[in-house]
């Protein structure tokens, strides 16, 4: 049966669909059989393999219209991609009873068929990061060594606790890891030895070091292993992946 | 009369906060009185001085509950801070008829003791970055030079037009201006170029360079002026500054 993750932190800009990427594809070359999913209106991972306004996106099928219908991205790799016109969802869903479940009932049928899912989230904790954390086994917390990052833990840990409780009881913190490190910077180490303090064991050992790569790897439409193999990032993200699997 | 800022991008981590922060800084320095708001629920802005669990904030004022109450935080500096209870306001406020002018209903009667007021939103494109919208005068946009980031300016340009177009007449686009920025980075380069094609005379000509002490400032509470100021980041922001009063 697939284990189902989810990568998810409100603040913006650390590295979701970044891991949700090269997390995924890693896992695909250690032949694994993945999907990854695409529920942030920015689309952010959909653009991350070349896919714009594709036909059959995770819009129609939250809106009842279509099941999930993944594009294949490479070997052991789908998608299924986002759409901008997911940003309305919340409001158009608000009297939907039990809108909490949709995205769960939609992999519940495809579940089978991968060893792996992975869920990348807009930086928010709405309907949209309920919705995948509601489906999932765990969650995956990527982190900035910066300031601002470490304020908004206690919110996420908050949401998780209530999801735990009332609508996934199977749902575990699968860990924290950080993301964009530098070593070098006293702000990089400081940080990371609050998070050390903050959330002790769940801190995953493989930090994922700041590498320009990883920047560039999008812009081509590829993931870390295919646009550069022996860069930081590509060996990070797969002891990430090792890491993953081992839990 | 107070000119009215927002710094909006729905992109994550682009420096929406920071360039709040150190802008409303660097123009109380330059003997500019400044009002800063804070909506996002994340509270960064707020964090960013140093308040946290702030008794009235933009919450309260959005309920109807209280006026804004701003908070001195340096010599012609105010904040009104936010609150994590911020994140619901969308479902509460979803029967509220005209809910896009709440804000600039709220500031309408305390605009006069300002130059400028500037608004921090969440990164997303919902009712609060409306709201925001609505009540400005000017949008900027920071953007990173990196490829995810050039992605979504198209939405937020079709969002912008249709407030100009229903709900803000007077709104015009300040600006776009790269933030975090290494021209040593082939990457930033090439993005820059982009966005320069993209927007033409919209880009600023300030660059707001990548510099470790801006990420530093708010652990201690402080902006960039009083924690480094003979920084990049320093200088980099104070010509932004003189390039927002000049336009
Ligand atoms: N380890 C890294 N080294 C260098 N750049 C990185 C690294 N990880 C991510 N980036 C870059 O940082 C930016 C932010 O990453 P990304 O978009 O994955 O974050 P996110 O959390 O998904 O953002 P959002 O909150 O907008 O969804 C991107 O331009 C990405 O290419
Ligand atoms: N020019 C810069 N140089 C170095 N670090 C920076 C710079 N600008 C911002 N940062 C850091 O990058 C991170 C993201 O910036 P910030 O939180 O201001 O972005 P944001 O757009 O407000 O994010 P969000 O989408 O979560 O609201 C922060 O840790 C900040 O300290
Ligand atoms: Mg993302
Ligand atoms: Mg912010």
């Amino acid at each position: 049966m697939g284990k189902i993750l989810t990568f998810s932190n409100h603040k913006g800009g650390v590295g979701k669909t970044t891991s949700t990427v090269n997390v995924g594809a890693g896992l695909s070359y250690l032949d694994k059989k993945v999907l990854i999913i695409d529920i942030d209106p920015q689309s952010n991972l959909s653009h991350s393999f070349g896919i714009e306004n594709a036909e059959n996106t995770i819009y129609e099928a939250l809106k009842g219209q279509t099941p999930l219908l993944p594009i294949q991205v490479k070997a052991n790799l789908e998608i299924v991609p986002s759409s901008l016109e997911l940003s309305g969802i919340e409001i158009e869903l608000s009297a939907e009873p039990g809108r909490e479940y949709l995205l769960r009932e939609l992999i519940e049928p495809i579940r089978k068929n991968y060893d792996f899912i992975i869920i990348d989230t807009p930086p928010s904790l709405g309907l949209l990061t309920v919705n995948a954390l509601v489906a999932s086994d765990e969650v995956y917390i990527p982190l900035q060594a910066e300031f601002l990052a470490i304020k908004g833990l206690t919110k996420i840990s908050e949401v998780i606790e209530k999801i735990q409780k009332r609508l996934n009881k199977n749902l575990i913190l699968g860990g924290v890891f950080l993301t964009q490190y530098d070593h070098r910077k006293v702000l990089n180490r400081d940080v990371a030895a609050t998070i050390q303090a903050f959330f002790g064991g769940k801190v995953l050992n493989t930090k994922i070091r700041d590498n320009v790569s990883i920047a560039e790897a999008p812009t081509k439409g590829l993931d870390i292993f295919r646009y550069d193999p022996k860069c930081y990032g590509a060996t990070d993200y797969l002891n990430l992946c090792v890491e993953i699997i081992e839990k």
